[in-house]
């Protein structure tokens, strides 16, 4: 089964046309494999990426690099997965 | 008397094979009004089961709800049991739902990628896609929103085996996408065609793969925004109500453009409850809150195309 110890879900409420298309050149970037929650597409809607530890790094660098601002919105998606799973075994117990 | 004190906990997550023995227990609690019935086999040969809710008749004007498309969105899948459960507990005490099932029928596809379903709960709960072999690539998979007959492979779109977007090799490649096509076709009575997603709290109509407005767009704008509002009114969760395009992005291949484009006027797509906390893990708790508020949008929008045959 795939894990994903210390991937992040983060959320950009994005600002401006021009953060849309910064973050649709992320999505462009294969080696980081990002997974994009929800895609950049207006102001109106956040944008929600669940970055791989190996690469939490050289996404908030690049966030950083161009002030885009971000919130985490999960810390570790294992933890969270680890919690939804056993809630269901104890259901189906 | 077991089947039926069986108490299944609507507020929770559950496996293919559990979903689908609470079927038979739906169905063998209301006889009379809930059959199940097997539309074809999935890429992996598991049986997709759609549940139709009919007080008799022959190819009834009907509604068709499906939830699951994208298997990693669990509360959609979750939200079609709790829904089939309340459409079957109230017909008979909710005059409008049972004067409604007096004259139209309602299908429900609760799993309708269980493939990639059973594949969440057992090898990458991320996992979106179907699960077909694509030949020339190491990659599985295909969008099953983005295999229909409506604009398919254009922008919105992948051809990378390898995206989670990926439209496949052709228009309908998708047997589980196919099942559907062939069972919406034979039929040819359907008044409305629902899908279920989640998340980001939208209401949206076609079309997804060009940003013109369609000939109803009026009409499906104003019933839409009434549904959202009925929505809201229960826990005050609020959705934006538009085409996909426009809401959106340009997405080709989609569900509710090719069921409109086959003249089923009422299609629609919900994308539930987005807490801003979770995204796709939306913890068990908020599932009966979720069906709820979006009982009241279904609702709405099936007593609409009630009241305006065509």
């Amino acid at each position: 089964e795939r894990v994903f110890t210390g991937d992040q879900v983060i959320r950009v409420n994005v600002q401006s046309e021009e953060e849309i298309q910064l973050l649709r050149a992320l999505e462009t970037q294969q080696e980081w494999e990002l997974d994009f929650w929800l895609h950049p597409v207006s102001t109106e809607l956040p944008v929600d990426i669940r970055v791989p530890r190996s690469s939490l790094g050289s996404v908030r660098e690049f966030l950083r690099a161009h002030d885009i601002a971000f919130t985490v919105m999960i810390d570790n998606l294992q933890e969270v997965l680890d919690e939804e799973k056993a809630e269901m075994e104890g259901n189906q117990m | 008397m077991e089947r039926s004190t069986r108490s299944f906990n609507f507020g929770a997550y559950h496996p293919l094979e559990t979903i689908y023995s609470w079927m038979d227990t739906l169905v063998a609690q209301h006889p009379d009004l809930v059959t199940k019935q097997e539309i074809g086999r999935s890429y992996e040969n598991r049986p997709m089961y759609a549940l139709k809710f009919s007080t008799g008749g022959n190819k009834r004007p009907a509604i068709w709800i499906d939830t699951g498309i994208h298997s990693r969105e669990w509360v959609s899948q979750a939200t079609g049991v709790w829904t089939a459960n309340k459409i079957a507990s109230d017909y008979g005490t909710d005059a409008s739902l049972t004067s409604l099932l007096n004259t139209m029928d309602i299908y429900m596809l609760i799993l309708t990628n269980p493939d990639g379903y059973a594949y969440t709960h057992t090898n990458d709960r991320m996992w979106r896609k179907t699960r077909s072999r694509t030949s020339g690539s190491v990659c599985r998979g295909v969008d099953p929103n983005r295999n229909w007959d409506a604009g398919f492979g254009g922008p919105g779109a992948s051809k990378n085996p390898c995206s989670d977007s990926y439209h496949g090799p052709s228009a309908h490649s998708e047997i589980e996408v196919k099942n559907v096509v062939n069972l919406i076709k034979s039929h040819g009575n359907f008044k409305s065609f629902i899908s279920v997603h989640a998340y980001s709290q939208l209401l949206m109509y076609p079309y997804g793969y060009s940003c013109r407005s369609v000939p109803h767009q009026p009409e499906l704008d104003s019933v839409g925004k009434a549904a959202v509002q009925k929505l809201t009114s229960l826990y005050g969760t609020r959705y934006k109500v538009g085409s996909i395009c426009n809401i959106i992005y340009q997405a080709s291949g989609g569900s509710i453009d090719w069921s409109y484009n086959l003249g089923i006027k009422y299609s629609f797509a919900f994308e539930l409850r987005d807490t801003g906390r979770y995204g796709f893990i939306l913890p068990a708790n908020q599932i009966i809150p979720t069906a709820s508020e979006t009982w009241l949008a279904l609702k709405h929008i099936m007593e609409h195309v009630r009241d305006h045959p065509y």
